[in-house]
């Protein structure tokens, strides 16, 4: 089946930083009822780590700072110790462009990445 | 700590064994195979002083419980790598046994012959995902190993109290592990 979509682009050592550069000028300090080209990338960073579920009518694809995408920031912060405040603060953008485990923080029903041997 | 959803754990008799092994196809070359396994063996270590579980490196990797590879991109389980940082690894829950890392990333097992500001701490990595091969989700506790992220150059191998009591309400305590020996060996890093 074909692979689901990661959010993040594939970078190489050379194009890290300027990708870290590009990620905090967009998108640092952005909150609820922001328009920010490129948000689509954090919804789906979101949804890939299980703080955004899938909803009937909701657009993952678009670039606007929703109610759904702060209710998912408010728990990212609270479940990972950082400061709650619901927009994309410094502290915040830098927990997400840390390198972590591949394993979604809030596991759903059935994630392929807990199943069990059968 | 927490647990995947069910609390699965290796359900075999207490004391038990599990066997590792590693992938003779999905190996990195980047750093000799034997540096590779003492990372592992000191991981695997790590959770066996304090559960009462053994492992041991398998002889025969297809027969082995827990199967150890190192893959690009898309891999056939629907969570593709991605390159150097972002995701490093993932492994599964009990009892699956896939253990997978990226073969992007500039795997480290000693930062003074590593000097790559993106290297990645293959000990550190492993120690986490073993979690995960065990039954423990991501933690909250910034100092666990089951936090779920790590920093390039960083290196987090030793077990916090947090996941210290989630293991072992999983599989119960290793006979010879007590918590005031975990505070010595503590005082004694400190220092």
């Amino acid at each position: 089946r074909p692979a689901p979509e990661f959010p993040w682009k594939q970078l190489t050592e050379t194009t890290v930083n300027n990708y870290h550069h590009y990620f905090y000028n967009r998108f640092l300090n952005s909150r609820r009822g922001s328009h920010v080209s490129g948000l689509s990338e954090i919804k789906r960073y979101f949804r890939y780590f299980g703080y955004l579920t899938p909803q009937a009518h909701y657009n993952i694809s678009d670039d606007i700072f929703d109610a759904p995408l702060e209710s998912a920031i408010l728990h990212y912060q609270s479940k990972l110790g950082l400061q709650v405040t619901g927009k994309l603060d410094f502290d915040t953008l830098t927990q997400v462009l840390s390198p972590r485990c591949g394993v979604p923080d809030k596991l759903q029903p059935s994630p392929t990445l807990h199943a069990t041997k059968n | 700590y927490v647990f995947f959803p069910g609390k699965p754990r290796w359900a075999r008799r207490i004391p038990m064994t599990l066997t590792y092994g590693f992938s003779p196809d999905n190996m990195i070359h980047s750093l000799s195979l034997s540096d590779i396994k003492e990372a592992f063996k000191l991981a695997f270590s790590k959770w066996a002083s304090v559960i009462p579980v053994n492992f041991v490196e398998a002889d025969d990797y297809g027969f082995a419980d827990i199967k150890i590879g190192f893959y690009s991109g898309d891999h056939g389980d629907g969570e593709p790598f991605d390159g150097v940082l972002g995701i490093l690894a993932h492994s599964f829950s009990p009892e699956s046994g896939k253990f997978h890392l990226d073969a992007a990333e500039t795997w480290a097992v000693d930062f003074e012959v590593e000097k790559s500001s993106v290297a990645v701490d293959l000990e550190s990595v492993a120690v986490h995902e073993i979690g995960h091969l065990l039954g423990l989700s991501h933690s909250p506790v910034k100092g666990a190993v089951m936090y779920p992220s790590l920093k390039p150059r960083e290196k987090k191998v030793e077990l916090s109290v947090d996941d210290i009591q989630g293991v072992q309400s999983l599989y119960g305590s290793n006979p010879n592990f007590t918590f005031s020996s975990l505070l010595e060996s503590d005082i004694s890093a400190n220092r």
